[in-house]
């Protein structure tokens, strides 16, 4: 454990209590996207399979059962709860997200660490990981104004693999740690949200409304 | 580099 890796996972919570906290709140999910949330879902369901066959961590077993409770949730209030539902921007939540689990399923086929079950699940889930933001993106851009709590929401998403990055730097100098699949998925998911972070810093630092061109 | 499998993160 290194302070990178302990303030990405904390930053990756932060991000999903700020969601929570959006959703539960103003009892809306505008600017949401039910098909990101979704993705997240399967992710989380794929890669802590693990929670069976591996002994229990006191650190990272709550992590997953958090992580899997909460996005469960999360999918819940936008699909069925009676205020909530009624916000989603179903019309411009327009990303065809199943156009991207056959591509990472069919990468985590050929490109696994060992080819099991679980590990090809797992890998899935780190490529799915990877991509999952982008139904979130195509809508933020199609948002004339972005709320401060979907901003930071999506920020801390995004900062969270950037600090996994960092904690993976670290790891391979202190510890001799080497992961090609985590790094190089991480490094594009960290890419995608370029754009992102740019124009959040832009609108922070001139004190304006977060909007994407 | 060989790559050391080891699931100890998130």
């Amino acid at each position: 454990m290194n302070a990178f890796r302990l303030l990405a996972d904390l930053t990756h919570l932060l991000s999903i209590i700020i969601l929570l906290v959006k959703i539960r709140t103003t009892k809306s999910c505008a600017g949401i996207s039910l098909k990101t949330q979704d993705l997240y879902v399967l992710v989380f369901i794929s890669r802590y399979l693990d929670l069976f066959t591996r002994p229990l961590s006191l650190y990272n077993t709550p992590f997953k059962l958090v992580f899997l409770a909460t996005s469960i949730t999360i999918v819940y209030y936008m699909r069925y709860h009676k205020v909530v539902k009624q916000t989603y921007n179903k019309d411009s939540d327009t990303f065809k997200h199943y156009f991207l689990i056959l591509p990472c399923a069919v990468l985590a086929f050929f490109i696994n660490p060992k080819f099991t079950f679980i590990e090809v699940l797992w890998s899935f889930s780190i490529y799915l990981e990877a991509v999952a933001i982008l139904p979130q993106l195509v809508l933020l851009q199609s948002s004339s104004n972005i709320d401060n709590l979907t901003g930071n929401y999506v920020f801390m998403l995004g900062a969270y693999r950037a600090l996994y990055l960092l904690n993976w730097i670290y790891r391979f100098f202190a510890e001799d740690v080497v992961r090609w699949i985590p790094w190089i998925a991480g490094l594009v998911q960290t890419a995608l949200y370029a754009d992102f972070f740019y124009y959040y810093i832009k609108s922070w630092r001139n004190n304006e409304r977060l909007k994407l061109p | 580099v060989p790559s050391k499998h080891v699931k100890d993160e998130l």
